[in-house]
């Protein structure tokens, strides 16, 4: 994977990283329903899981190379989880 | 594979082709889906059969937005198509998203090759996190008449359901499969490709050092996922690095290995007349620069300069090649000789004497 460059993700990557993270690592399911807010922390443990799965540096950061592997076209079926 | 590993508990399964796209014409469709079946059909024991009616077991659809499976798809890029694990009612569903622009060529995305991604799903492999594996879940285009399944596909599908039957292909094996020491073993096609010979039986090819023991087997379609199976003559011009491949009223030309755009092409465009259906061997003379065509009982004679016919054809195959036919199945060129194939036997004939100069097994090439 190439250097990950640090930036600050603006509000609508992190939104887009979120519905990624959610639709194909099931980022919400491992979140209680009485818990509305996803945390910090497994937030941070679903960015690094598919940087893991995608060969990236494991930073559990959005960096712009995880972005990046975020916006590629892709095929809808979760990576790691079931379809609900 | 998916948690649980689900799998097709049977062999033959169907498929149905529901709606088209727009985007191509509705036999490349059906041609790409059917070429992405037999990606899997061929590393596999599974034979895929299309209906046209009713429920099938793999139901395709192209579908806008949200299409009745709480996935909706999300517009154009983004997710390309998706497709359920094996099971019933929508499991083993492939949808592609309408919004895609969808091709047969590296224009927007390929069918084909979304579609083999896809089509491995409904077989029950999951996503793989090797870059070389159909299975990766990004997209990235490879060329379709190339592509070829990586091991980690090849793993993944057989660690559900084992290896195909035998005069299967197998892909890359170190030699062939004793098949081809079937003392009634015949071949469709033969041909020379570069250094190697190149045998060919339905939808695989053996290959053979001549002057060494190295063999190997190869389904046709790993190599060429567009070309079909039942290749019935071949020829090669090596030194434009050319071979022609023909089936029924078709032909195809491969260039350094690689099926040139625009075919296949008509055989009658080479200048046969129309009752001739199909061709059953073909070689090329590098002497005479001429390439003869054989055809049932007869032969033509065709001008590779001047790009076309002699006149004066077809004549008999058995007056003007004494101890040869009166019907071959595959002839090749080799230094000086030609070998023609007929069932189980094949004939040494002399290029310069124009007699058969040896009577041998048409397995005699792979030293059984």
């Amino acid at each position: 994977a190439s250097q990950a460059k640090v930036i600050s993700p603006t509000e609508m990557d992190e939104e887009f990283a979120e519905m990624y993270l959610n639709h194909f690592y099931g980022l919400t399911e491992t979140i209680p329903m009485t818990k509305m807010k996803i945390s910090r922390d497994s937030l941070k443990e679903k960015i690094q899981e598919m940087q893991k799965f995608f060969g990236l540096n494991v930073t559990g950061q959005l960096d712009t190379s995880t972005l990046e592997v975020m916006h590629k076209p892709r095929c809808g079926v979760p990576d790691v989880h079931h379809y609900s | 594979t998916f948690q649980g590993r689900p799998v097709w508990k049977k062999h033959e399964i169907t498929y149905r082709i529901n709606n088209y796209t727009p985007d191509m014409k509705k036999e490349d469709v059906d041609y790409a889906i059917q070429k992405a079946f037999q990606v899997w059909s061929d590393v596999t024991p599974l034979k895929f059969r299309r209906v046209h009616a009713g429920e099938a077991d793999i139901m395709i659809s192209f579908a806008n937005g949200a299409h009745g499976d709480f996935n909706p798809f999300d517009g154009k890029d983004g997710i390309l198509a998706h497709a359920y694990e094996p099971g019933p009612g929508i499991g083993g569903d492939a949808h592609f998203d309408e919004a895609e622009t969808w091709s047969k060529n590296q224009q927007g995305r390929n069918l084909f090759l979304v579609a083999v991604h896809e089509l491995g799903h409904s077989l029950g492999l999951g996503h793989s996190n090797d870059r070389k594996a159909i299975m990766y879940p990004n997209y990235g285009y490879l060329d379709p008449n190339t592509f070829h399944l990586s091991s980690d596909d090849i793993r993944g599908i057989q660690s559900l359901y084992g290896g195909p039957e035998k005069h299967q292909p197998m892909p890359n094996p170190d030699r062939p499969k004793p098949a081809v020491c079937d003392p009634n073993l015949s071949f469709d096609a033969v041909t020379t490709l570069g250094d190697k010979i190149i045998f060919f039986k339905d939808g695989v090819f053996w290959w053979k050092f001549p002057e060494t023991s190295k063999t190997g087997i190869s389904s046709i379609s790993s190599l060429w996922p567009t070309l079909p199976s039942g290749i019935q003559a071949a020829y090669e011009i090596e030194a434009r690095k050319q071979v022609f491949l023909f089936k029924d009223d078709k032909y195809w030309l491969l260039s350094n290995l690689r099926l040139q755009p625009n075919y296949p092409k008509s055989i009658y465009s080479l200048g046969f007349p129309k009752y001739v259906k199909k061709i059953d061997g073909a070689v090329f003379n590098p002497l005479l620069y001429k390439t003869y065509f054989f055809v049932n009982s007869w032969y033509w004679r065709y001008d590779e300069r001047n790009q076309r016919m002699d006149p004066g054809y077809p004549r008999q195959i058995t007056k003007n090649f004494p101890g040869i036919g009166p019907k071959i199945d595959a002839v090749f060129y080799f230094k000086r000789n030609y070998y023609f194939f007929q069932g189980s036997t094949q004939l040494q004939y002399d290029v310069m004497l124009h007699r058969v100069t040896k009577r041998l097994r048409s397995s005699n090439w792979f030293g059984c």
